[in-house]
């Protein structure tokens, strides 16, 4: 594709088209998106962060994560429709408008480049990184259990040929530590979200411990309204909760870290299942999955505009 | 190239308390090789578990003999994944 325009959002796309696409959409809209890239991969490919802001410095923000664990396509799709929704509507809808005026969007679609690179090289069901670990003839890292809260807890493998493999220390992968150590440095970010596929699911802290996170009750209805506006638009059905009561113990995960960082809406999707095909998801799923999971983000993005903390 | 000739993801749908654990437990046992692609969450939401092609009798029986109920999700992943890469080439070839 020549713009932005022309892109094919209703397909998959390798990583190299997504790169490519991040560029020609900040040079279409330079004074709305910029690029940073906040470190590298295991295998040296950037880790890329598209910035909307209308200005001012250092406003508080929302960071927007998709693709942490590769396999999961639809994700990668909708965080590049996400991309460009936020540029066509800026200006148009109100609603995204005020939230632009006042905070910054941070969006990072690609978050686990090798395993996504490898997923379309290699073997389609990757989920993990792609950093060797050493004693194993086993690659790579759950990147969603290698964060620094509840780290080595139960709900995370210490094999690492385990699909849920914790990884040697939290944050040895770089992927994961260059959120980190981005998040910490800026300092001002009020809504963390990561969007995982499939269940249809929309969750908030714990995952690893039953103790209710001090917000529970608010992450609670906030997250109701969500689902509800997720469904108005196809009547799809999500559950809701803290991760612990509603999916399993799951410990290193990175809505509980954001959380215990003080970043009070902290959430995680799981999107949509057509109950026939798991990961590979159709592509006639994409935009669908991506237009009503957009509903449910501008609830939180609209909830963590208007109430400030 | 890993492919996955024969590999089917299992849904399985446990009827109690009981049998949800039994599936649980099959995530820690990494003799079946399983793929937890939906985990375990309560006796409501079935889990969808790929199977690689040498274990798929072994652990139908191990389903069957504890009386857990299952479907098969996707016979053959590889036959889809085939699938979905024609898809994406066959797209890309449209703009040439």
């Amino acid at each position: 594709p020549k713009n932005a325009d022309s892109y094919d959002y209703a397909r998959y796309h390798p990583i190299n088209e997504i790169y490519s696409f991040q560029d020609m959409l900040v040079a279409e809209n330079p004074k709305l998106v910029s690029k940073i890239v906040i470190g590298k991969s295991y295998e040296g490919r950037p880790l890329n962060v598209l910035k909307f802001s209308t200005g001012g410095t250092n406003r508080p923000a929302i960071w927007i994560d998709t693709g942490i664990h590769s396999r999961e396509w639809v994700t990668q799709a909708s965080g590049t429709w996400f991309a460009k929704k936020i540029v066509d509507d800026y200006g148009r809808d109100p609603a995204l408008t005020a939230i632009l005026n006042k905070m910054d969007i941070y969006l990072e679609i690609v978050t686990n480049p090798d395993g996504y690179y490898f997923s379309h090289t290699s073997n389609r069901m990757w989920r993990k990184t792609r950093k060797p670990n050493p004693g194993s003839s086993c690659i790579g890292v759950d990147p969603n259990r290698n964060w620094d809260a509840g780290f080595g807890g139960a709900g995370a493998s210490g094999s690492p040929c385990a699909e849920t493999y914790r990884g040697p220390k939290a944050n040895s992968e770089s992927e994961v530590k260059s959120i980190v150590d981005f998040v910490k440095s800026h300092g001002n970010f009020k809504a963390f979200i990561s969007l995982h596929a499939y269940s249809q699911m929309l969750l908030y802290p714990y995952g690893y411990t039953k103790t209710p996170c001090k917000d529970d009750t608010e992450l609670h209805s906030l997250a109701k309204k969500a689902v509800t506006d997720l469904a108005s638009l196809y009547g799809t059905r999500y559950r809701f909760g803290s991760i612990i009561n509603t999916i399993y113990q799951a410990s290193g995960g990175s809505i509980d870290w954001s959380y215990n960082q003080g970043i009070k809406y902290s959430f995680t999707f799981e999107l949509r299942d057509t109950g026939r095909y798991g990961f590979i998801l159709p592509t006639n799923q994409i935009i669908p999955t991506a237009t009503e999971t957009w509903q449910a983000l501008m609830a939180i993005m609209n909830h963590t505009y208007k109430n400030p903390y | 190239k890993e492919t996955f000739e024969g590999h089917q993801v299992l849904r399985m749908y446990a009827k109690n308390e009981d049998q949800l654990a039994l599936i649980n437990d099959l995530e820690d046992n990494h003799e079946f090789e399983l793929d937890f692609w939906r985990g375990v969450t309560d006796v409501r939401t079935p889990v969808d578990v790929r199977v690689p092609h040498h274990n798929l009798r072994s652990i139908k029986i191990h389903l069957e003999s504890n009386a857990i109920d299952y479907s098969i999700m996707i016979g053959d992943l590889q036959a889809m994944l085939d699938e979905e890469r024609m898809e994406m080439v066959s797209a890309a070839r449209v703009p040439e």
